[in-house]
């Protein structure tokens, strides 16, 4: 089992749509997937069409029930949701002591996934903590737009940290680039600054600017189920195959 | 003075692009403007180039320093700048009571300005509490998306619970379309559920996507000052003629 959390604290720079279609694709590859969605907002569940319910990530980290009580399926797919209350319990979690460990000690229960895909908020908190420390790699989607730039220093460094304060063993898999415009001169450049100036893998893979995917959430459904041949749900395909192959 | 709090959980909606160019465009109008960074990410200070600084919002929080020291003039609109130490002073804020109001406290030393305008974060958290207590009214920029549309009702719900429980004078003046490509039937889609099904005012400017307003930033300087008469530089002047307008 490989869990991945889907970072930057850089708001609106495609993790939901990443989370959800990085996993329809994965499930398309025959494979077992988990999608845990620890953003207040409830963007991933609410895209994947999971809306009533009566227990969610907010009670489960809190240890009112279990992560097995909250999961619910679609397009095959795992989910663990979260809507609003998920605000109130990361202000008790950040209120006591040692709370940033209760993801990763909660994933013991979760088997039988080949991966776990963590969407996380636009913040650096306490909840993103909890993922960092559940995972074991970290993949960033970013847009190739100046202000996204100046967070990933932010990102490498909040990585970094984690890594030596808690002797963990996390890695970034990489950036990968999403609503790429390549007419836009401006896109070109960032990438070609980030390859300069960081010791990052770039995926191959890059997601284009393709309104399909911000279209799919009305539906409930990823946009790999909801317009297979658009460019977003084909490039997503090719991520997965990269992902893959970096987990040989 | 009239105070106005910038905000959307929802990430990557335009908060930070609208709290310079509106600032700009103020100052055009020959308006006093103080514009204050309230997000980690810092990005409202790096995108008018004030990077080095040995004082920053994160300091005058906490009570060790006063907002005048702080303050810089960037095309002769004040900035009150942050960085990275204001995500460990919100922890501090977060953990003891009562720390809501001290934003609103500083505000009585800043005289002289017709406008103050706070940049937030992405998130509805200590800082975003201590703008929503700071501010006379709230002003919304919302990309005409699925995905934004989910997190109005949490905003309006959280609006709705500061006036109650700290009976607090607070209005949203409206929401702001931004990043707005007319040729997307899914844009007009989201504009017309909101016309519909909230009570709000929908600003009658809305602003055009247009490369311009991504540039800027790496320049260190508003639209408005970069390329005054690209697209989104005219529609931030039609927005500050309409917020004065409304503020006769
Ligand atoms: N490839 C794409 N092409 C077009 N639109 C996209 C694409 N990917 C994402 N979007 C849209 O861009 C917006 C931001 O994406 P998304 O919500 O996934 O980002 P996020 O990083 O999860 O945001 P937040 O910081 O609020 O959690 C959404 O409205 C989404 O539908
Ligand atoms: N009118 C516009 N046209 C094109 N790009 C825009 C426009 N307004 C903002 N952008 C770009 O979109 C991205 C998001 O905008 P911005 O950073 O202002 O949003 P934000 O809500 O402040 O984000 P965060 O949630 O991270 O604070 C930025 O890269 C910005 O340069
Ligand atoms: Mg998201
Ligand atoms: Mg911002």
């Amino acid at each position: 089992m490989i869990v991945y959390s889907i970072i930057n604290h850089k708001g609106g720079t495609g993790k939901t749509t990443t989370a959800i279609n990085l996993g329809a694709a994965l499930k398309r590859r025959a494979k077992d997937v988990l999608l845990i969605d620890l953003d207040p907002q409830g963007n991933l569940s609410y895209s994947l069409g999971v809306n009533e319910f009566s227990q969610s990530m907010a009670d489960a980290l809190l240890g009112e029930c279990s992560l097995g009580d909250v999961m619910e399926i679609r397009e095959g797919i795992t989910v663990a949701p979260s809507d609003n209350n998920l605000a109130d319990t990361e202000l008790s979690l950040a209120r006591s002591e040692g709370q940033e460990k209760v993801l990763s000690q909660m994933l013991t229960d979760a088997k039988g996934f080949d991966f776990v895909l963590i969407d996380c908020p636009p913040s650096l908190s306490t909840l993103t903590l909890n993922a960092l420390l559940a995972a074991d790699k970290v993949i960033i989607p970013m847009q190739m737009e100046v202000l996204s730039l100046q967070g990933l220093d932010q990102i490498v460094d909040t990585i970094n940290k984690v890594q030596t304060s808690y002797d963990k063993d996390l890695s970034i898999e990489g950036v990968l680039p999403v609503m790429v415009d390549k007419r836009r001169k401006l896109s070109i450049e960032v990438e070609d600054y980030i390859k300069e100036n960081y010791d990052l893998r770039i995926f191959k893979s890059h997601i284009r600017n393709n309104v399909k995917a911000s279209e799919a959430p009305s539906f409930g459904k990823s946009v790999i189920s909801y317009k297979p041949t658009s460019n977003s749900a084909v490039d997503y395909m090719h991520f997965a195959d990269e992902i893959l192959e970096l987990n040989v």
